[in-house]
């Protein structure tokens, strides 16, 4: 369970 | 980063220098919806707070930390130190009707329910949006300055080209994400009015000017 999805996009 | 991810920053990049010297150079915001600058704001504040929590790249962070100091400065230009220009009698678009619905579907529409998590698709799904009091604006007036329809076809252009990239990463890396592709489907479709009057108008060097 990841606490925030990582987003790389702007 | 492949090419069209590339392309599509640098023509965001571009909208709002684009917008700013504009601002700067002729002492004025006439023609530029308030009201969607502030929408832009919201989206990149609340996108980009992960710039606390996660290092990605230095092109990541300076992009971001440029987004929301530049968008910062637009409101601050336009409320503050050439309020006197700003148009608001035609800049009354009801940002409600935007920000309660795209308040309730990220609440209801996420990856996963944690703030940081619900705060990005909500500035995704609200960034789809935003721009619609600015074309309101510019469909009440009737027309535009030709440096606005420069802003505007490069912040439309921005997320198109964000398109390609998503066929390009669902090809190539098997990457895709589905709230983004969605809503930034939305966000293009909403420009294509737009964009079809600045091809057959301004790139032929007239002024654009919606027809009667």
């Amino acid at each position: 369970n990841r606490y925030t999805i990582l987003h790389d996009e702007l | 980063m492949n090419v069209f991810r590339l392309a599509g920053d640098l023509s965001h990049l571009l909208a709002i220098i684009i917008l700013l010297l504009k601002i700067w150079k002729t002492r004025s915001c006439a023609g530029i919806s308030g009201r969607s600058q502030i929408l832009f704001a919201l989206v990149y504040t609340t996108r980009y707070l992960d710039l606390f929590t996660n290092f990605i790249s230095l092109y990541n962070s300076v992009m971001k930390v440029f987004f929301i100091s530049t968008s910062c400065a637009t409101i601050y230009l336009m409320y503050v130190k050439f309020k006197a220009t700003y148009d608001h009698n035609h800049d009354t678009f009801r940002i409600g009707f935007l920000l309660i619905p795209v308040t309730i579907l990220g609440l209801l529409i996420n990856h996963d329910f944690t703030p940081l998590e619900v705060l990005w698709t909500f500035s995704i799904y609200l960034e789809s949006v935003a721009i619609l009091p600015q074309l309101f604006m510019v469909s009440k007036t009737g027309d535009a300055e030709t440096i606005t329809s420069h802003y505007l076809f490069c912040l439309g252009l921005y997320r198109a080209l964000y398109i390609f990239n998503w066929i390009y990463r669902y090809y190539f890396e098997g990457f895709y994400d589905l709230i983004a592709i969605v809503a930034g489907v939305v966000q293009t479709v909403l420009y294509c009015d737009f964009f079809y009057l600045y091809v057959t108008r301004v790139i032929k060097g007239k002024a654009l000017k919606l027809p009667a």
